[in-house]
Formats: C-alpha cells, structure tokens, sequence
C-alpha cells in the first residue's frame, strides 16, 4: 500500500459527507446505498464514523461530472478515467468525483458503483495506490464480488488510523501470491495460444516465451464471467479452445471469449456423477486424448469422437511410475508430461514412462 | 525511419497517461519529450506494474494503458 506524501489523513475520526448530485444511470436509493456500504468498509477496520449532511460543506463532497467539471482536472468521456478524489484536507481535500460519462451499475455489466466508490474513498481518507493487483486500491478497475479489502487495504488504512475498537469480523482478500514463495501451489496449468497460463487463487500467471517476467493478473479482469476458483484447465489447440473446470462445472474459452452453451456440467464428457471435481487436466497433442485426473485415478477423453474412451478410470501410480499422490495441475510439452503436486513439479517421459527430473513448482516462474 | 501515424498515436497515448499519473511534465509539449525522460517514465510505470522494465512501449506495456483506471496518480504530490 501506499499513503499519500506527508501521510495526510483526517484529524478528526467523526467525518462528514454530502452527496451533491445524483447520476441518472442508477435509482438514488441504490447511489445512497453504494456509497454508504463503501463508507462502511473502511469505518469497519478504523475508528472513523461517517455522518452524512445533505447541505452546505462536508468533508468529503461526492458529485457525478463529465470532462472538465471545476477542478481543472478534467474526465475523458467514456472508458479510460472512472473517478478521481482527493486526499484529506480543507476544501477541496477529500472530494470525489465520479465520471458521469460511465455507465454506473450495481453489478458487473459496466462500472459497479459501490467497487469504484470504495476505491475513492480509500484516496479521500488518505490511501494512495497499491502495487498489489489483488489491493483494492490497485489503480485499475477490476470487478470483483465479496469482501472488497485486501490485507495490504487494511494495513495501510490501520498505519493512518488504527484499528477500529470494536472491530467486526472481516475476512480480507488474501493478497496477491508470491511467485517466489518456496511452497508456492498451482491449481491448475494450460497453454493459451503458445504462452501458459497457471491459475493460483483470484490470479493468473501469464508466461509469454519472449517475456522474462511473467505478469500477474486478476482471473475476473481477463475472464469476468469465469470463476475466482479454477481446478483444472487444458487447450485443446485444434480447436483453438481453452476448457476451464471448476466445481461440477466447465467453460470454454476461445482466446478471452467465452464460447456459447457454457458453462456446461462435466458429466457432459461422460464422468460418472459421483466425480464433483477435476484436479488436473491436459491435452496430450500427439494421441488427440485429453487426460482428466480425480483423487487417484484418472480418466482419457478423445476429442476426435468426444467420448470417454472405455476402461477408466484408472490408477495414477499404475500407469505414471513415479506420481504416487493426487496431481494438483497438469502440462504437456514435447513429450515430457508436467505433474504439480504441492510445491513440486516432475518431469515424466510420456515415452519412456519414468518421471526424469523435479524441480520446485515455481521454477517455472523463473524462481 | 519517419514514425507511423500508428507509432505517434501509441507515443502520444503514453505521453498523456504517464503526464496524468507519472508526473511527466507537460511543459516538453510540442516538442518530443527528450526520449530517455520518457524512458525514464515508462520505466517507472512498468516497475509499479511489475511488468518487465524496459523503458519501451512494448503491447503489455500499452495495454495496461489502456485499462479503465481510477484518475489519481499512481506515485508523489
């Protein structure tokens, strides 16, 4: 996290609010709402208090404008800037501005009003913004649903203010993870079009083979309509898919675009009903099977017919030499077969039917 | 080589978004802003962003440009 040079804040913890004008994209009721549940957020982890006035000056004066609006710090029309505020002080310090040339919701099919507010605010009570992509105060807008702050939130508005004294229990965000982290887990790894992608919590990793660093990324600002948990992934690359699974359900993805007709339940491949998630999935290119592993066995889909081959499940250890436990993730490359599982990776020859090297999962990450 | 109008749109993307949240100064206006200053702001930006340091407008780079932001700068007064 990050405070605001001289580390500004209010000196008195009873702060005051106005809501001077109202957009015309959302009921007033529901604008009232949005930014009373921000306010909340931050007075449930401080000892500030929010009162809202309804006329003359308050603290923070939050107002819908468009382009240049008073301010000389003029919005740019739809897109680009959502909002701005500023930092604790007299006059303008404190106020937010939010870009009537948006479309404010109060869920994700455009700018969700109360994420966006609750950002602001984070600004008008002193937060500056956060290197930390799973941060609330991250500069770029990500729609995400649940308990907003992160912990990296919760420290830096705590290191102004201190703890709220009756404090409600609140289950923070976890923070990004750690690439570098020696018992860093995956839950699951695919190809995307000649890069990789390995799932990790809320994030993905994004590896490009002319990138040497790998970029982190929120799952919902890439795929909003995919869930924060990903078991399993694998491409089918003949038919440029990405097949995502989660729970009892699967989505497709042709690059960023979710294929129509999904998500679809994974008993559509032909796993029995008693099968309720996928741990690992991978597409081996030179026999067109897909292979689906569960606990300890595993199953083969051929794409080709789009049935489950016959004889599966089957046990992992029996025919994988060398992969005794349950597999977190799956990849194949050039005949090698890559198992995660807990904080390591193996190398198995697919040919020669041994595992040939393991390595920390997250060598894979240049650690 | 002449700059493709292409380039110059990317140049001038980068020029408006690194004014607005990586103090560069609009005073170079008009003029090219001297390439290793912007350099020096590219670096910056890709840093926060722990996206690979190059100082270059490579697509990652520009790509985070162009995401819907808050509009307060990402670093100082």
């Amino acid at each position: 996290y990050n405070h605001f040079p001289r580390h500004l804040k209010w000196e008195n913890n009873n702060v005051t609010f106005r809501i001077v004008n109202y957009t015309p994209d959302l009921k007033k009721a529901d604008v009232d709402k949005a930014i009373r549940r921000a306010l909340n957020v931050w007075a449930d982890v401080t000892p500030l208090t929010f009162k809202k006035l309804y006329e003359g000056n308050a603290d923070i004066m939050i107002s819908f404008g468009s382009k240049e609006h008073g301010d000389y710090n003029p919005f740019d029309g739809p897109g680009g800037l959502l909002a701005h505020a500023y930092p604790p002080g007299q006059g303008i310090g404190g106020d937010t501005h939010f870009d009537e040339d948006e479309q404010w919701t109060k869920d994700s099919s455009a700018y969700n009003l109360f994420i966006v507010a609750a950002h602001e605010l984070g600004h008008a009570l002193g937060m500056s913004h956060s290197t930390d992509p799973g941060a609330l105060m991250y500069p770029i807008y990500t729609y995400t649903t649940g308990y907003p702050l992160a912990e990296d939130d919760i420290e830096g508005i705590q290191a102004l203010y201190g703890p709220n004294p009756n404090p409600k229990k609140v289950k923070p965000r976890p923070d990004a993870p750690k690439k570098c982290d020696p018992e860093l887990t995956f839950d699951a790894v695919t190809e995307l079009r000649g890069e990789t992608i390995i799932f990790k919590d809320r994030y993905y990793w994004r590896i490009h083979p002319q990138m040497v660093e790998p970029e982190l990324t929120l799952i919902k600002s890439t795929w909003p309509s995919i869930p924060n948990k990903v078991d399993a992934a694998y491409e089918n690359p003949e038919k440029d898919l990405v097949i995502i699974f989660s729970g009892i359900r699967m989505w497709a993805l042709n690059g960023y675009n979710l294929v129509d007709g999904y998500p679809k339940y994974i008993h559509k491949l032909g796993l029995p009903k008693s099968v309720r998630k996928i741990d690992a999935a991978v597409h081996i290119k030179d026999t067109g099977k897909t292979l689906l592993f569960t606990d300890e066995d595993y199953w083969s889909y051929d794409e080709t017919t789009e049935t489950m081959d016959s004889g599966y499940p089957r046990s992992i250890e029996d025919d994988f030499p060398g992969i005794e436990d349950e597999v977190d993730a799956a990849a194949y490359h050039y005949g090698y077969l890559y198992f995660f599982h807990e904080h390591l990776q193996y190398e198995y020859s697919y040919n020669s039917k041994k595992v040939f090297r393991i390595q920390r999962a997250n060598s894979i990450l240049n650690c | 080589k002449p700059l493709s109008s292409e380039d110059i749109d990317k140049q001038l993307l980068a020029e408006k978004y690194l004014r607005r949240f990586y103090g560069l100064p609009s005073g170079l206006q008009g003029s090219r802003t001297s390439s290793n200053f912007l350099q020096a702001k590219i670096k910056e930006m890709q840093k926060f962003f722990k996206l690979e340091v190059t100082g270059n407008l490579d697509d990652n780079t520009l790509a985070v440009m162009k995401e819907p932001r808050c509009g307060v700068p990402d670093i100082g007064e």
